[in-house]
């Protein structure tokens, strides 16, 4: 079984060089995760 | 006894379970045929900018796993999940539990340490083990109260922001948000949100911004795309849906609306949860896709603090969602049975989706006792709304849609606070 999460959340800035989330900004929501981690309950995804 | 072995003789004959089950094979694909006939094709609803029909391609499984899904769909995966699920509500003996249940927690990757219940003999069944309970403490919730946390044990198989209202699944291959949700009315609540202070400027000013938010653009990392085009839908001018397979609106009471009010920033007050702000933060859109094992926890547990304000049935079909199948069959997610629901958070939109698969055949969601998923019932009312819809001329959305009222008018739906187990995936 699987569970997919979709959601708006803060944008942030963008980045000047780099840094941020990956994605070329800064503030807003960030990931914590990678692809393949293994979660369990209550483990932040990311963090707005 | 061994005489008798020797002596017997041994015919072979035909067995009818195989006419049996080409016969539910054949009708799988003919009753699959019929809906997709009935289904509406994405590229009518599309508005684009200039408020001219654009073409958008309708998410269809193509390239060399077209012809496995083909194949697939002729297998009575729903009969089958049906059949497995019976089979795993046996009654186990009594003395064949413990060992039954270590041998699959070995194979599985079971932590029976964490199990709630620590006398196996106590399940029944493979079922009742399947959907345990852990023991309290054992996931505390991160701290930080301005975390989205994991809503499940699993692997996390995807995850990132979604562009132009489309979801990678795999390098290359996306499906769009419409495919998986369903075409959604962007509420005013769905618009990007304003945090911060009241003010009456600022206050009139999102309204404004509401009330134009059916055509107005958001502007996401850079590229500007139409909310209404992202959840575009056959909707009627008055904002209702014009067409709506069946109701099923339940009524829920939420034991969480206080916490969950603090967390979305209401006060007692009649401010209303997008209440208004000095200053406005731009919003885009994440998605993450969490693939739970069979020797996982199943149950699941709300990421955030949140507002359920409906819930979408996609009948669907039961495909595999193992990685493997992820990343080979682009769109995976968009032809199974899964249950949407939608509502908003302190930051704008959420939804949470559970999918099912052929192995776990059940979706439950707890305020939701209406909910039959992996049902013939449900197939046969899915047949016959398409067939209805098709009879009307009009479009047959392909899911069922419940609304949920909470025990307050302030909130507006099934309140969730974080943490609070909201369902989980049954056998069969």
């Amino acid at each position: 079984s699987t569970v997919v999460l979709v959601f708006e959340a803060p944008q942030g800035e963008r980045a000047v060089g780099g840094g941020g989330d990956g994605m070329g900004r800064k503030g807003g929501f960030r990931w914590n995760v990678e692809i393949g981690r293994r979660v369990r309950v209550g483990e932040a995804l990311g963090v707005v | 006894l061994n005489a008798a072995l020797k002596r017997t003789k041994i015919e072979w004959k035909p067995i009818p379970v195989a006419v049996g089950i080409g016969f539910l094979g054949a009708y799988q694909f003919y009753r699959i045929q019929r809906r997709e006939q009935h289904t509406q094709p994405e590229s009518d609803t599309a508005i684009g900018k200039d408020g001219a029909p654009k073409k958008r391609e309708r998410i269809r499984p193509s390239g060399p796993w077209f012809v496995q899904v083909q194949i697939m769909s002729t297998l009575p995966l729903k009969a089958a999940s049906r059949i497995w699920g019976r089979f795993n509500e046996l009654t186990i003996p009594y003395y064949l539990r413990v060992p039954g249940f270590k041998l699959y927690a070995f194979i599985f990757g079971v932590n029976l340490d964490e199990v709630a219940e620590p006398d196996l003999h106590t399940f029944p069944n493979l079922a009742a083990f399947f959907y345990r309970t852990l023991k309290p403490g054992v996931r505390p919730l991160d701290p930080d109260h301005n975390a989205v946390l994991s809503p499940a044990d699993g692997k996390v198989i995807q995850f990132g922001l979604i562009d132009n209202g489309e979801i990678e699944q795999i390098k290359g291959v996306t499906y769009s948000l419409d495919a998986l949700l369903g075409s959604v009315k962007p509420s005013k609540r769905a618009q990007p949100t304003i945090q911060g202070t009241p003010s009456s400027t600022a206050t009139k000013a999102h309204e404004e911004a509401a009330v134009r938010a059916d055509e107005e653009f958001a502007n996401i990392n850079g590229i500007s795309y139409t909310l209404p085009n992202l959840f575009s839908g056959p909707w009627s001018k008055d904002g209702t849906p014009s067409e709506m397979p069946t109701d099923q609106s339940t009524t829920s009471t939420a034991s969480s609306e206080a916490e969950v009010r603090a967390d979305l920033a209401l006060s007692s007050t009649s401010r209303p949860w997008w209440a208004p702000a000095s200053t406005q933060t731009a919003t885009a859109l994440y998605y993450c896709v969490i693939y739970l094992a069979p020797g996982d926890y199943h149950r699941f547990h709300s990421p955030v603090s949140w507002v359920v304000e409906s819930r979408r049935h996609f009948a669907g079909e039961l495909y595999s969602v193992s990685p493997y199948l992820q990343r080979t069959l682009p769109g995976l997610f968009t032809l199974n049975e899964r249950v949407v629901l939608l509502g908003r958070w302190r930051w704008g939109f959420f939804s949470y989706t559970p999918v099912g698969a052929t192995n776990v055949g059940s979706i439950k969601i707890n305020f939701d006792r209406e909910l039959r998923t992996n049902s013939l019932t449900t197939d046969t009312a899915a047949d016959r709304a398409a067939e209805e819809a098709s009879t009307r001329g009009e479009p047959y959305s392909g899911f069922a849609e419940a609304t949920y009222e909470g025990a307050s008018a302030v909130l507006g739906g099934h309140a969730l606070k974080r943490g609070e187990e909201m369902g989980g995936f049954q056998l069969g």
